[in-house]
């Protein structure tokens, strides 16, 4: 039992090496452990275990407020935008959220934006088929924009509930391809103003500190509302999203576990902190 | 900096000509901290520490440089050391064909790279052939065919009725018989270290395939995990270099040091971009500098 353990600076270098561990980064594990050294030396007989005070600060940081899907009444069509760097898993998100919003009785459109990568579009639509949901999607190369756009005029006409709109892949220091997710956000944004829309950064469990810099670029690049965490099913923990919560105030709406359709979990910030913290 | 901080820290015992412990010590905290914030494994950055410790001590302040440049370049030194001093190649078969295959983390570059590498060796003028085997991602198998034709490599996909990577390989070697193909290059599905069923099918093909090069692909941006993960493919598969990719972007790259530091195994390439032609050689100083900020 932690809470009978000496405190010793051993103590407090252990539990923030542990949380180095999983991706924290030093300088929020630091601060975290000065946190709980300050909350045990107010308490005269502290009755929680220390790890215990960590695990819920960490989960305090993430805000709750639902999301523009969820709220009543629903406005048609919701909009969601999937922005992130290469590899994380965008489009298979896409597809869960998909496979997500049909299990609840919406109807769904997806949105093959990525006109950029090799068989990124052939990558969405076999997503499509095999959800039986229909894919907007212009010829390779066409402006990501107007696929956008596409995609909502095709709710709009077609009065879908949801609409998914896939992006490239890119690095956040690559100037170019930030300005042209602006574009495209500025677009949808200005020719439909009124209809409710998130942008979502899709992250890798197994990144580290680059994430700080990800959130940097892409939240100057457009007004992102979430995050997704995908890749939880590894033997990362994903511990970086708990700066960027802290720094950023963005919730994480969903968790990433595996390849599937089903592998989609909406987050929960207890579980998320104590499997980091344990 | 680094260089201004550890500078700070000399600058408050000064007229000394050697590196005194109490400033080792400060230097040391500092260099903890860029490290793990340059994603060095936490593990691998206490033994980096513990082992410059003790030649910093008592180190002479080099000619023309502060006390804080004397410590700097003794642990750029050390971190290019760790990196390896020479710069690694791929190892060609004595008989064709080579056979490369590309192994990893879901997401990490492995098709991508694959493409690259036949671009490169397409460059040299050798004989490639691709071998798609991915059969889990959707629109894997076409990926690799568009880049194959990208770099003008033909790529060899599953026939009607194949189901798993290692019910292709019969028709992959007579293919590489008939085509005379001096390197093959055989994608992979991502797959996690600790999913058994899927690193038991990748050990099935390494036995079936024996590759002179079993490659791990890895993305620069991995955090703590990437050197434990690296170990368990090193551990179940055998892993005979490592290619690092996405290193166009500004992650630090400390995963490749703690590579380098536990598994010894060596950096093959790097990836420096999106297109085919964006593979580069593994230069150990500019890497260093980049994880030591
Ligand atoms: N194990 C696991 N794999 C995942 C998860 N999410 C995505 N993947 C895999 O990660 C790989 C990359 O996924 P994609 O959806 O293509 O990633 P992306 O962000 O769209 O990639 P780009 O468009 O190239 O930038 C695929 O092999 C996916 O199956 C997850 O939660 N767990
Ligand atoms: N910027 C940049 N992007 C890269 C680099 N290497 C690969 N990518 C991108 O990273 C994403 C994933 O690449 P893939 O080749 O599909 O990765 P993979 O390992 O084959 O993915 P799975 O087969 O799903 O496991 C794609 O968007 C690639 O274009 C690189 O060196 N730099
Ligand atoms: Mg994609
Ligand atoms: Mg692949």
């Amino acid at each position: 039992n932690l809470l009978k353990k000496p405190r010793s600076p051993a103590f407090y270098e252990e539990i923030e090496e542990l949380l180095i561990a999983t991706d924290v980064g030093p300088a929020q594990a630091s601060l975290l452990v000065r946190e709980l050294k300050t909350w045990e030396e107010q308490q005269n007989d502290p009755k929680k275990d220390p790890l215990v005070f960590i695990e819920e600060r960490i989960a305090s940081f993430f805000p709750l407020d639902p999301p523009l899907w969820e709220e009543k009444p629903h406005i048609s069509p919701v909009t969601v935008l999937f922005v992130g760097v290469n590899g994380v898993g965008k489009t298979t998100t896409v597809g869960k959220m998909a496979h997500y919003f049909k299990a609840r009785g919406k109807s769904v459109v997806l949105g093959a934006a990525d006109t950029f990568r090799a068989a990124a579009v052939q990558q969405l639509i076999l997503w499509g088929e095999r959800l039986d949901v229909p894919v907007i999607r212009q010829k390779e190369g066409a402006d990501p924009g107007a696929v956008a756009f596409d995609t909502v005029k095709a709710a709009l006409a077609r009065k879908i509930d949801v609409a998914l709109i896939d992006t490239a892949g890119r690095l956040q220091t690559k100037h170019n391809l930030m300005a042209e997710l602006h574009k495209i956000h500025g677009l949808v944004k200005r020719e439909l103003p009124d209809i409710p829309f998130e942008t979502l950064i899709v992250l890798d469990s197994t990144l580290g500190q680059n994430a700080m810099s990800q959130l940097e670029h892409f939240q100057k690049a457009l007004p992102l509302t979430g995050m997704i965490l995908t890749k939880l099913d590894g033997t990362s923990r994903g511990g970086i999203a708990v700066s960027l919560a802290r720094k950023y105030r963005l919730p994480v709406r969903f968790v990433g576990v595996g390849e599937g359709n089903d592998d989609l979990l909406p987050f929960d910030p207890v579980l998320y902190a104590r499997a980091l913290v344990r | 900096s680094l260089t201004e901080r550890f500078d700070r820290i000399f600058r408050k015992i000064t007229g000394r000509g050697l590196v005194g412990e109490a400033q080792v010590d400060e230097t040391l905290r500092e260099m903890r901290v860029a490290l793990l914030e340059a994603d060095v494994n936490i593990d691998v950055v206490k033994t980096f520490v513990a082992n410059i410790r003790g030649r910093l001590i008592g180190a002479e302040i080099g000619v023309g440089l502060t006390g804080g440049q004397t410590v700097l370049k003794e642990v750029f030194q050390e971190v290019v050391h760790i990196l390896g001093d020479q710069r690694a190649s791929l190892q060609l078969s004595p008989k064709p064909p080579t056979l490369i295959m590309m192994m990893g983390l879901q997401g990490s570059g492995k098709t991508t790279t694959a493409a690259k590498l036949a671009f490169h060796f397409r460059q040299a003028n050798r004989r490639v052939l691709l071998v798609a085997s991915d059969f889990v991602r959707l629109a894997a198998i076409e990926q690799l065919e568009v880049l194959g034709n990208q770099v003008g490599v033909p790529v060899l996909t599953p026939k009607e009725g194949v189901q798993r990577p290692q019910d292709m390989y019969q028709d992959v070697r007579r293919r590489w018989i008939e085509g005379m193909h001096e390197i093959v290059i055989i994608d992979t599905s991502g797959r996690l270290a600790i999913d058994q069923e899927m690193m038991e099918e990748l050990k099935n093909l390494r036995d079936l395939y024996k590759p002179k090069e079993a490659l791990l692909v890895l993305d620069a941006m991995t955090g703590q995990e990437a050197v434990n993960v690296a170990s368990e493919f090193d551990r179940q598969i055998g892993v005979d270099g490592v290619i690092f990719t996405k290193l166009d972007g500004d992650a630090r790259g400390g995963a490749i040091l703690s590579i380098r530091s536990v598994l010894g195994k060596p950096i093959k390439f790097v990836g420096t971009g999106e297109k085919i032609d964006r593979l580069e050689p593994f230069y150990p100083d500019r890497i260093a500098s980049r994880i030591i900020g």
